[in-house]
């Protein structure tokens, strides 16, 4: 599991 | 950011404007799956939540309003004001077989359990499959206008300039998302048909039409 996802792309 | 990542979304984004300048142009939709497009709709929207959560920079927050946007003109052009043109009877793809499966699999395989990030999970696969409908209907009529084909490489253009950027930021700055790269894997692989035939015969001027 990631640490925390994060989405910065489109 | 890098070159692909940025070339990724201007791909993405002229795919957008090509389609919706087609209809616009041609005063009709013919030829296009609305199945496909409220596909998109859908993606867009359930990954484009966070636009209410988190601010990520100005790019980021313009480019995910105007595909939003975008988006939903489409569908106002398919269902609605070009209703007459749109192409029903041959936009038959079952998408209930893409939703269902692909529902499951986020609630399974994700990052985080939280409402946001399943939502999330689930417009990156279904993303990697909402093309299908779009292939289905090419492949029951047999062929395609040379404008669609240029949305469709634009379109399939994107991913595939994604994956080069996935591989940029695993080498230089040590990110992967396993998700995004097995998801933009599959939705490229889809397009290989696609690409051949572009290459092989749109671009040497000819019409696609496949064989009967």
């Amino acid at each position: 599991k990631a640490d925390e996802p994060n989405h910065d792309e489109l | 950011m890098n070159v692909f990542r940025l070339t990724g979304d201007l791909s993405h984004l002229a795919a957008i404007i090509i389609l919706l300048l087609k209809i616009w142009k041609t005063r009709s939709c013919a030829g296009i799956s609305g199945k496909s497009q409220i596909l998109f709709a859908v993606v867009f929207t359930s990954r484009y939540l966070d636009l209410l959560t988190s601010f990520i920079s100005l790019y980021n927050t313009s480019m995910k309003v105007i595909y939003i946007g975008c988006a939903y003109a489409t569908l106002y052009f398919v269902y609605m004001k070009f209703k007459a043109t749109y192409d029903g009877n041959h936009d038959t793809f079952r998408v209930e077989f893409l939703l269902v499966p692909v529902g499951g699999l986020s609630f399974l395989v994700n990052h985080d359990f939280s409402p946001l990030e399943i939502l999330w999970t689930f417009s990156i696969y279904l993303e990697s499959v909402a093309i299908l409908p779009q292939l289905f209907m090419i492949s029951k009529t047999g062929e395609a206008e040379t404008i669609t084909t240029h949305y469709l490489f634009f379109l399939g253009l994107y991913r595939a300039l994604y994956l080069f950027n996935w591989i940029w930021r695993f080498y230089f700055e040590g990110f992967f998302d396993m998700i995004a790269i097995v998801a933009g894997l599959v939705q490229t692989i889809l397009y290989c048909d696609f690409f051949y035939l572009y290459i092989t015969k749109v671009l040497k001027g000819k019409k696609l039409s496949l064989p009967a």
